[in-house]
């Protein structure tokens, strides 16, 4: 009567999928084009490449229900691709991937673009082509998911050769879903993306045949993020234990400031006091006792720098600024940067930009555009901390913003693990630290739109008279 | 420079164990107590059990930093227990579970009970004890988890002569965390839980020896949920390839109708039919796109009869009032129970209660007090459908309530799967039809407030004369 089970991780996120974004036919195609818009711009970012992406989204036939159609989905970028070798995992098997280490990245959880593949082959039974080149031959591979292991299983595998030198990846498949009622979001979130990422040409070519072009407005590239070492604040016994099997040091001094990012031998020696250990033992040679101490020392240790920014790559105030003014169009427009600060070890930059006026509408509530490490965030608003900052930290009426006015707040928070409060991404939580950083930036940005409403205004007295 | 990697779903959430609730030392605190208490309650649910729950957390360290120390947290329930071949995987294996099944549990995904003993390992690197006796022996385990290949570290098994014929289990283990900012959501559990639970017998003894004591008050136990079949409508090739590898049936006729729930032979020949499939075509021979035909014929076949709401166990009028009244003993009570429902072929029950005066205290905002699945949820209020519901659906002027009124709305939605919107079980998302039942049902029992709201008015007014 009681039976146990152990299931897949393809299997879990089969079964709930709804967690991961895939709650409906209209919100499945959303956040299938997100998920792999997300990975093709992760890929040209890695290469230091102008992103070049197109998505093409036709009907090729009837679906179970009113909306819901059979969609042939090609999504196809000019990044650095994918090694052979490893295409039939990073696309047909859950938590594989390439953005595990320390570094920002869209793609975190190894499960997105699985995930959107997953999706085709329940609903449409049909296999799915991705075709990709590193360097050299184009590779091209017909997979199909197996939920129960958790493996790809590959029906074909061509090798073309590459007369153009072309390099990137093509994703082309079939996917049952509803368009009529997510064509909204999905053009939103083209839209939103030109913001956060100006140097990309996005092109989306909707069933109807209509062409949605955000051409690049700039071809700056941000600097890339860096790899990093972790950083000692939030390292726990597992992690520590990880780092000791793989460490080549042969001293605990050594291996602390080999190991960790803004540990040098000062800081180390005060550390292994701490833990009341030898500065010379070996680490793999460590108790149980001896980790347990080091580790506790570490938690106890308060003076450790901040950590290193290198991995982070914001989106950067000129960039920013010419994504918003592409986009928005607005008549004033104010964006702030924010040092880098951390939460829990995790360094973080919060940017944030106030846009009024032009051709921003007038509405009732403010709007919002939330980003996170690039992506636009535009769902569970109501559940995000910005939300929670602009409705509840900032006293708009202190800055002479009427209600109705035409404005816009804009916030990006980049850092090696954004806090979302879902595999899904949508919200990010509320994590003092970011609230903070978050309240400060956008404060800054509404007393420079205060500075402007309130010339505005004598401009327009002035005028009346 | 590129770099793959697969990780097992123990790493996965071991690195975003914030995602499952253990977000800072006070939540996950938290977290741990409600992922070990509702194993306890469904396991005494399974064995038709008056549940017998004793939480004990002691203070046996200092911590890392000001509010944060060294805890033993104990949880002795009086359930089914774990038959030992299990009691290794069940603790220390990510997504190994018995709840797996097609019925309703607290628990569903496999993975709460070993996040909360994962926590305490990488906090304190103490292993964690395991006693359990479901017949005969009492089995008592010391377990480590190993994070990197998501299997248990057997350190030690004893067997124990079970003298008082007990039957149960202990868990036993070590944590940091932060009691003092966490003591007043772990307490508001408790009390909730006696709420859904009025049969339960809830002990909390805190760190400062303090007794929580939460006594049943009816001896009545609700009907167990049964395991069923699964519903027709939501199948996609994925499930139905499972259905059909695991069949006895030999032709598809008698493959539908055993394999779900309401399809007689007349509803499996109209969706045969449907599909342009023979009836006695053996089902493990079906091609690839007959199988896809008969999956969207089913997907198109509008003629199913609802959702079998056998395998739900929704708290019931009597046992919910009685909860209610024992903890917050409102002056006017009034409780609702839906019909079944359905959404996406998952049947589920909304009931409903709203509490007014007596014990309730005036407030500013409406007390909501969610329920799902008989689990209290305590955080993420704003992103519930519950609250949606409370704050845009109903139009409480309609009804003589005025603002700050003394009044508390009480909801419950069982379902085979509750739709989640984290595997960190806090808010449930707006399907529709969720969203629906939950209007009618607390309308229904609003429109009930109003009449004795009138009633005491007009008493009112008459003494007044
Ligand atoms: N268009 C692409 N170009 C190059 N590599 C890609 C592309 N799409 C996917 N990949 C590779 O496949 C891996 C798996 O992708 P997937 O989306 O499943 O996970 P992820 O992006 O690592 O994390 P997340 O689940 O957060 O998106 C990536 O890590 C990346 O290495
Ligand atoms: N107190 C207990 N008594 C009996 N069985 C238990 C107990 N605690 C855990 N188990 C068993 O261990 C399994 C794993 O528990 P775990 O909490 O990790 O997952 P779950 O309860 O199945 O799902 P969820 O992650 O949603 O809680 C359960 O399915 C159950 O069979
Ligand atoms: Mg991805
Ligand atoms: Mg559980």
């Amino acid at each position: 009567e009681v039976k146990f089970e152990k299931i897949s991780p393809a299997d879990f996120f089969y079964r709930n999928r709804d967690i991961a974004g895939f709650t409906n036919p209209s919100r499945s195609l959303y956040t299938s084009i997100r998920e792999l818009v997300e990975n093709s711009l992760d890929a040209c970012e890695m290469g230091r490449i102008l992103p070049e992406i197109i998505v093409e989204l036709q009907e090729v036939g009837e679906g179970s229900s009113e909306d819901v159609k059979i969609f042939r989905l090609r999504v196809k970028d000019n990044g650095i691709g994918v090694d052979a070798k490893h295409i039939p995992h990073a696309f047909a098997t859950v938590f594989y991937g390439s953005k595990y280490g320390y570094r920002q990245s869209r793609g975190t959880f190894g499960l997105g673009g699985t995930m959107a593949l997953l999706y085709g082959q329940i609903t449409t039974n049909r296999p799915v082509t991705v075709i990709s080149c590193t360097n050299g031959d184009i590779h091209e591979f017909v997979l199909r998911i197996d939920v129960v292991k958790n493996e790809p299983i590959v029906l074909d595998h061509k090798i073309h050769k590459n007369n153009d030198e072309w390099k990137g990846t093509i994703i082309d498949y079939y996917l049952e879903a509803d368009y009529t009622n997510s064509k909204a979001k999905i053009v939103e979130y083209f839209r939103n993306t030109a913001i956060a990422n100006p140097n990309a040409s996005l092109t989306f070519i909707d069933p109807k045949g209509r062409l949605y072009y955000f051409p690049r407005v700039t071809e700056k590239m941000p600097e890339p993020p860096k790899e990093a070492l972790p950083h000692p604040v939030g390292v726990d016994v597992e992690t520590m234990k990880r780092l000791i099997s793989m460490t080549k040091s042969e001293t605990l001094l050594s291996f602390l400031t080999s190991s960790f990012q803004r540990v040098g031998p000062k800081t180390a020696r005060e550390v292994i006091e701490l833990a009341g250990l030898e500065h010379v033992a070996n680490p793999k040679e460590l108790n149980h006792d001896q980790l347990t101490a080091l580790v506790e020392a570490i938690k106890r240790y308060k003076k450790f720098r901040a950590p290193d920014p290198t991995p982070l790559s914001p989106i950067g105030k000129d960039l920013l600024e010419a994504g918003i003014r592409a986009i928005l169009m607005p008549e004033f427009l104010y964006v702030v940067q924010r040092p880098p600060q951390s939460y829990s070890g995790f360094p973080f930059i919060v940017e944030a930009a106030i846009a009024y006026g032009g051709k921003i509408p007038p509405s009732e509530n403010i709007q919002i555009y939330r980003f996170a490490n690039k992506i636009p965030l535009l769902y569970d608003e109501r559940a995000d901390v910005v939300w929670k900052v602009v409705s509840e930290r900032i006293d708009w009426n202190n800055y002479n913003v009427s209600k109705g006015a035409p404005l816009a707040v804009v916030t990006h928070i980049c850092s090696l693990k954004v806090p979302y409060k879902s595999v899904g991404k949508e919200a990010v939580a509320d994590r003092p630290e970011i609230e903070r950083e978050l309240t400060i930036a956008i404060r800054e940005c509404a007393r420079e739109l205060k500075h402007y409403l309130i010339k505005v205004e004598r401009r327009t007295i002035a005028i009346k008279r």
